[in-house]
């Protein structure tokens, strides 16, 4: 159990809110 | 068979025991997920932070999310009625809570929100030092160590100076307020070893 906030789902949840921006930018 | 969920960041502790474990987990991902995306956001807005690499952005999100939200939602925690509020809006008392299993972090997360808010802490100085929570070089996993601990010493001494500035009277303020530093680790460990014990069983 080392990486708790990978096992929490945490990462996921990280990764989209950090990068949200970038994918909702329209082309 | 844990039958109870006793983190306020859920909506109520009590658990439906329909449910399996894998829904339970759902519902209760989906109650703190508003949380943890408030604090992505708050570390978006300290400058420097978009500044570091994607990595250790997300390392320092991974290992820090909890204890920034232990920090604002210190409020929760009411030592003078010795409630805690959860998401949902709802009080419970910590001899209810630690009848339905509440441990030591319990107490300890009492404590430290008692502390905290003794301190008497601005909105502006609370921001502060929670972006010094979250801006820790020594989390695991830190790829550019430097840039790191160049972005928190910058923030310390920020947090320093306001509170030098708001406080002139009151010297030990800022070293109490670090001293909540390795409080936080503390009560992160113990909410690791929580969060085993909830997955185990």
């Amino acid at each position: 159990f080392s990486d708790p906030a990978s096992n929490l789902g945490l990462e996921d949840i990280i990764r989209k809110a950090l990068m949200g921006n970038l994918e909702e930018r329209p082309e | 068979n844990r039958m109870h969920l006793v983190c306020p960041m859920n909506t109520s502790p009590h658990v439906n025991p329909h449910k399996s474990g894998h829904e339970v987990w759902e519902e209760f991902s989906h109650s703190f997920t508003p949380a943890v995306r408030e604090v992505v956001e708050f570390a978006k807005k300290i400058p420097g932070f978009r500044d570091l690499s994607q990595h250790d952005q997300v390392s320092l999100l991974k290992a820090g999310t909890f204890e920034v939200l232990v920090v604002r939602f210190a409020s929760l925690f009411d030592v003078k009625d010795r409630t805690v509020t959860f998401l949902g809006g709802k009080k419970y008392s910590v001899d209810t809570l630690r009848a339905m299993g509440a441990g030591d972090l319990l107490n300890s997360m009492f404590d430290f929100s008692e502390k905290l808010i003794n301190l008497g802490l601005s909105e502006e100085e609370m921001s502060l030092f929670t972006a010094v929570v979250l801006v820790s070089a020594d989390r695991s996993g830190i790829e550019n160590v430097n840039s790191v601990e160049a972005l928190q010493e910058t923030l310390i001494r920020a947090v320093r100076s306001l509170v030098t500035k708001n406080h002139p009277n009151e010297s030990a303020i800022f070293t109490k307020l670090l001293l909540k530093l390795p409080d936080l680790r503390s009560l992160n460990n113990m909410h690791s070893e929580e969060l085993l014990a909830f997955k185990v069983h």
